[in-house]
């Protein structure tokens, strides 16, 4: 039997969010130690992991584990009917077939909203992702989230050229990181300096740079993580031209989400 | 643009 509940409907909103603007659908696993999610976008250059540790539910009841894909878009219109602070069950019988039930449940409004998921897909063996070593980076940017965010916004309300894909490029060099996009009639760039600062103790950007780096990545990548990074105070970049690269956000001691991007090839 | 590399290259999915 599968039941756990949580009141952090919000934070699942915007995961579902940005997660339903990039992949279609994605396996779900519940386990006794918690949530697995991962997903490949259908051009299967980018791939999402997200782990969510029982801890993070007020409620966690999983006796045996289990897997199930499910359609990220139709999850996503469920969670926009919710309220913010409604209380959300997701249960799974001991005789399951192919359906999961979110319930959420509105203490004030005294309402009961219930969906039932069907599963989609092979709903099997989850990726093989090997846990990514930092050592094999050629630098690694560290920075508030709300920054990052910011960047992202500028990048695509200029970057739009209008005849491809928008793209950004996000180099390193000199203890700065700048992001370059080219629009219909310019170009737009901003560089990051390296700051900790006295006063912002808890809002540094950390650039370690072992060496040079300088890559192309769709534009639309960077927008889906940006959104999703609204669930922590900082995000990691991990940049190597020999790597996909690694885009995490930790949520606080309860789990993560990251995104592996592979960069486009000069 | 050249072609994205695709996970695959990376990982080994089924």
């Amino acid at each position: 039997m599968l039941e756990p509940r949580l009141v952090q409907t919000t934070f699942f909103k915007n995961v579902l969010e940005a997660l339903s603007d990039l992949f279609i659908e994605a396996h779900f696993e519940f386990s006794r130690t918690g949530l697995e999610l991962q997903a490949i976008d259908t051009s299967r250059v980018a791939l999402v992991a997200l782990v969510l540790r029982a801890e993070a539910f007020n409620h966690y009841l999983c006796d045996r584990g289990l897997s199930m894909g499910l359609n990220l878009a139709d999850m996503a219109k469920a969670f926009r009917c919710a309220n913010n602070d409604d209380i959300i069950t997701i249960k799974a019988e001991e005789d399951w077939t192919d359906t999961v039930t979110f319930t959420f449940e509105s203490p004030e409004d005294g309402e009961i909203l219930e969906f039932d998921f069907d599963f989609v897909g092979s709903n099997g063996v989850p990726l093989e992702i090997p846990e990514y070593q930092e050592s094999e980076y050629q630098a690694i940017v560290r920075m508030p989230s709300a920054k990052f965010m910011r960047i992202c916004k500028k990048l695509s309300s200029f970057g739009d050229s209008g005849d491809r894909d928008p793209v950004v490029i996000i180099s390193v060099y000199k203890e700065r990181v700048r992001s370059f996009a080219r629009g219909k009639t310019g170009t737009s760039t901003t560089v990051c300096l390296q700051t900790q600062t006295v006063d912002k103790p808890k809002e540094p950007t950390l650039i370690e740079m072992k060496e040079e780096v300088s890559l192309i990545f769709d534009l639309k990548y960077m927008n889906s993580f940006s959104k999703a990074s609204t669930l922590s105070d900082q995000v990691t970049i991990n940049l190597s031209s020999e790597l996909p690269a690694v885009f995490e956000c930790k949520i606080a001691e309860l789990g993560y989400i990251r995104y592996y991007i592979s960069p486009r090839k000069e | 643009w050249k072609t994205q590399l695709r996970m695959e290259a990376f990982y080994s999915f089924n």
